[in-house]
């Protein structure tokens, strides 16, 4: 609506809710707010009762946290069904129109849990005042009544076998909160639809399984995920990539989890890299600060503070396997350290490698906000 | 911030404010290194493109503009691929800015913890923003000192949601010390024994800030996520 009123289109109603303009005036849209989802009416129309303007809206408003809590108590079987019907009150699909909860409704729910509130110090919600409901069965008004078998708790919530609501962030949370105990009885992670680790129990939801991301403390839910071959190596999401691939500075995985960790500083702080499935030494001819640099920024280590070429007196250098700088890098192209290696299996002139110093670049210092004496 | 105080220019020189025209403002940012910031997920909701977004650092009034700001364009976008809008969970983001900034005294990155370094329940650290204070959006970076809270404690909070271990909850009881929308990416930042800052959390979510349910705010937990950050940098650092 342009203007203040709607078009013609609007039924002529005179005021609009912020969202129809004068091309869709249609109000009914489904309903998505979680608590509301298993009404015997599948849309809603806003402004709602309590005047929000959206479902978004109405999905962070006090209300919708409040309603939920109250239903716990059992103060009233048809509240959350009375509380939907001004959350996201129905649509007509006929009329586009909204249809309210019937007075009763309103006047039965706040009889019996306004006073529950006030135990807990809260009142009831002021814009659901019951006087702006239609009496029931009054000529040309509809409103709405809940049916003997409406569901009395929503979607968010466990029903205890006794038929009270609780929420479900109360199942199996290690605490009967059930009159009769049963949100703690059948508490495994197969009842609750999930996956459970072998190592610690811990319950994930299945589409964890195998997704790149470890979830279980033991990453049982990242194992046997894929098969590949003797001379395949297995990427983060499980893909398969010849291990010749493997740390050669270009990206193979489709997460590029091939490139990751390709270089790290052993106990000594002697520079090692991982390339072919296979641990390397760093030949220390040719190597020249920028190397340092380069090898500092992409392990996330900051600077290099200091860089040594140290003979290798380590047992197992003998059969160390050694990579060898490519005289032909040049600075300009950005490439990792384990791109600007190669020849291997070459013998190492010099029979040095290199030993490496990174520090954190300087953080968290504030030098404005020092004390000035006064 | 609810219950806060104005601060002081240079006070919090990695706060950022990431904005997006004509709007201006929108949420906050944490510079941790020359051409990187962090910010959550959910400050993207709409806005994907990094052509539409601009960091500014170095200011303390956002309506006037100070001698020590500095503008970036944003780069690119690192949203996590496991963000769950539903939940608010995995709510962070890296930020590459278009060039690097000048450190000053008045722009300089945060620390990041190291990876599974926690701050301690009822540690007090810091929250900025120049989120709503409760009944207007203010000009002036507000600061609050809030106390980190366990897990399980949260949990009590927000019975309709589940606070995961890629959050961390700070705050009070009563909420009088709080974020509040437009604070959103801003830093939960504690001072260590050697009087650096780290960043530990990242203003993402909680109850309507302003409403009567109270309780603490929930902030994206850093410390989850620092392998991820700096894999991130590496990758896109060497144009993996």
């Amino acid at each position: 609506c342009i203007s203040t009123s709607c078009l013609s289109g609007c039924h002529g109603n005179t005021t609009c809710d912020l969202r129809d303009t004068g091309s869709n005036c249609s109000g009914c849209e489904p309903i998505s707010l979680e608590i509301c989802m298993n009404l015997p009416y599948n849309f809603t129309r806003f402004p709602n009762y309590l005047g929000h303007h959206s479902q978004k809206e109405t999905s962070v408003s006090w209300e919708s946290s409040l309603f939920p809590a109250l239903v716990q108590t059992s103060c009233y079987k048809y509240l959350m069904f009375f509380a939907c019907t001004v959350l996201v009150p129905m649509c007509d699909p006929l009329t586009q129109q909204r249809v309210p909860p019937c007075r009763s409704l309103c006047l039965s729910s706040k009889e019996r849990c306004e006073s529950v509130l006030g135990i807990v110090g809260l009142q009831w919600p002021e814009d659901t005042n019951c006087t702006q409901f239609p009496e029931e069965g009054q000529t040309n008004t509809s409103c709405l009544l809940p049916d003997p078998d409406v569901n009395e708790c929503s979607p968010s919530h466990f029903k205890c076998r006794s038929g009270r609501c609780v929420l479900s962030s109360k199942l199996c949370d290690g605490q009967t909160d059930c009159d009769d105990d049963s949100d703690e009885e059948t508490c495994g992670c197969v009842e609750r639809g999930l996956w459970e680790c072998p190592g610690d129990k811990t319950c994930i939801n299945h589409n964890m399984i195998c997704d790149g991301f470890p979830d279980c403390s033991l990453k049982e839910d990242e194992h046997n995920c894929s098969v590949c071959s003797s001379h395949e190596l297995e990427c983060s999401n499980h893909e398969c990539v010849h291990r010749s691939l493997w740390c050669d500075s270009r990206k193979h995985c489709s997460d590029s989890s091939d490139e990751w960790n390709c270089v790290s500083l052993s106990e000594g702080g002697l520079v090692v890299v991982y390339k072919s499935g296979m641990e390397y030494q760093v030949c220390a001819d040719g190597w020249s600060s920028n190397h340092s640099s380069i090898t500092c920024t992409q392990m996330g280590l900051g600077s290099p503070v200091s860089t040594e070429m140290v003979q290798d007196r380590s047992l197992s250098a003998v059969r160390r396997r050694w990579l060898h700088i490519n005289p032909h890098w040049s600075e300009h192209n950005i490439i990792p350290l384990q791109g600007m290696l190669g020849k291997r299996g070459q013998s190492c002139q010099s029979h040095k490698t290199i030993s490496l110093l990174c520090t954190k670049d300087e953080c968290g210092r504030r030098p404005a906000a020092r004390m000035v004496k006064r | 911030i609810l219950g806060g105080r104005t601060s002081r220019p240079g006070r919090w020189p990695w706060q950022c404010s990431l904005q997006s025209d004509p709007s201006g403002h929108i949420c906050g940012c944490v510079l941790i290194g020359r051409k990187w910031a962090l910010t959550v997920a959910h400050c993207f909701e709409g806005r994907e493109s990094a052509d539409v977004w601009k960091v500014v650092l170095g200011i303390n009034n956002l309506d006037h503009p100070s001698p020590y700001m500095q503008t970036r364009q944003v780069k690119s976008i690192i949203v996590h691929s496991r963000y769950n809008r539903a939940v608010v969970d995995y709510d962070i983001s890296v930020v590459e800015l278009e060039s690097e900034v000048e450190v000053t005294s008045y722009v300089r990155p945060i620390c990041l913890p190291n990876h599974g370094q926690l701050p301690k329940p009822d540690k007090y650290c810091h929250i900025t923003g120049w989120g709503h204070v409760g009944n207007r959006m203010p000009f002036k970076l507000q600061e609050g000192e809030v106390r980190i809270i366990s897990v399980s404690q949260c949990q009590s909070y927000f019975d309709m949601k589940t606070i995961t271990s890629r959050m961390l909850c700070a705050g009070y009881e009563a909420g009088t010390i709080d974020s509040c929308m437009g604070d959103s990416g801003g830093p939960l930042v504690c001072e260590e024994d050697d009087g650096r800052w780290s960043l530990y959390g990242l203003t993402s979510w909680g109850s309507v800030c302003f409403s009567k349910f109270l309780g603490p705010g929930v902030y994206a937990n850093v410390t989850h996520f620092t392998e991820w950050i700096k894999r991130q940098i590496y990758l896109r650092t060497f144009h993996l």
